[in-house]
């Protein structure tokens, strides 16, 4: 899957979008 | 401002308001139509896809991961005071594909397709070795249990006659062999001393169900069977059940109200 980092010339890191946090405990 | 793709949908953060808003309207509609288990609550949300609908709104394409709850789907405490089972009592996880409509502000669930398991065996004895896992419905050790916790609670509950609906978990442990089942009954038109023949009870058209948790702790030649029963308002008849699956809609702005009086419990 290609994904945009963002607008061109941006700068800065990535942000990571996904997935969230875990609410309660990782299975 | 949502990620373009140029794949014709957009991704927005997981943790998004918009996202979380989404998710929770999902989860409240898989509590809504579950209708056996318990309720579900969120624990992660794993992806989204924001499509654009015409001719208005968008679509948000939801992956979530959830988790079980203690509380029975027919239990009427809202989902934000049930607790979350515990790894150690070998819980249900959930995985959900939802799509949900938002429009004029309002979220609305279009579809829903939900998987759940039991936690692995591995990963549970990984946190607690000693910990008993998930038992077989048909188990007779589980099924004798809940015959005599029923018929524990049924004589002494000096009224009407409850019968069995559903068993919801059980668990046997090791020595002193023990085993602990949850189990859902109903109010029927016998009483106890009427109900020579249960099969000839029939449920109340006012359905009224009760949640019950029983062990039964065998010992040499002793065994003691203890049963707590929670029984809840008397529900109507809703004008339609949809026992195929869920509905293709439900608006999230007219969520049903919850009983005026709590829950009377019965020991």
């Amino acid at each position: 899957k290609v994904v945009q980092s963002g607008p061109a010339g941006a700068a800065g890191p990535a942000v990571r979008l996904c997935p969230g946090r875990v609410r309660h405990f990782r299975i | 401002a949502p990620h373009a793709t140029g794949l014709g949908f957009s991704e927005v953060a997981c943790d998004s308001p918009d996202a979380e808003q989404a998710a929770l309207t999902a989860v409240d509609y898989l509590n809504q139509h579950l209708q056996r288990g318990f309720k579900h609550t969120l624990n992660q949300v794993d992806k989204v896809k924001v499509w654009p609908r015409r001719p208005f709104g968008e679509v948000y394409e939801l992956e979530l991961d959830t988790l079980e709850t203690t509380c029975h789907v027919l239990d009427p405490t809202p989902l934000a005071n049930c607790s979350v089972r515990q790894l150690v009592d070998h819980a249900v996880e959930g995985d959900c594909d939802f799509h949900v409509l938002k429009q004029d502000g309002q979220f609305t669930v279009m579809h829903a397709q939900c998987h759940s398991n039991p936690d692995s065996a591995e990963d549970v004895q990984k946190v607690c070795p000693t910990c008993a896992l998930l038992a077989s419905f048909n188990d007779s050790r589980v099924v004798n249990t809940v015959n005599a916790a029923l018929n524990a609670f049924n004589e002494r509950n000096n009224g009407t006659y409850f019968k069995m609906v559903e068993i919801s978990r059980a668990q046997n442990t090791p020595p002193p062999v023990s085993t602990f089942v949850e189990f859902v009954v109903a109010a029927t038109d016998c009483t106890v001393q009427g109900a020579a023949d249960p099969t000839k009870c029939n449920l109340l058209a006012e359905k009224q169900y009760g949640f019950c948790k029983a062990s039964l702790v065998r010992r040499l030649e002793d065994e003691e069977l203890s049963v707590t029963c929670k029984v809840f308002q008397k529900q109507p008849q809703p004008a339609s059940v949809d026992a195929a699956g869920p509905a293709p809609a439900v608006d999230q702005a007219a969520p049903p109200a919850p009983p005026a009086n709590p829950p009377a419990s019965l020991l």
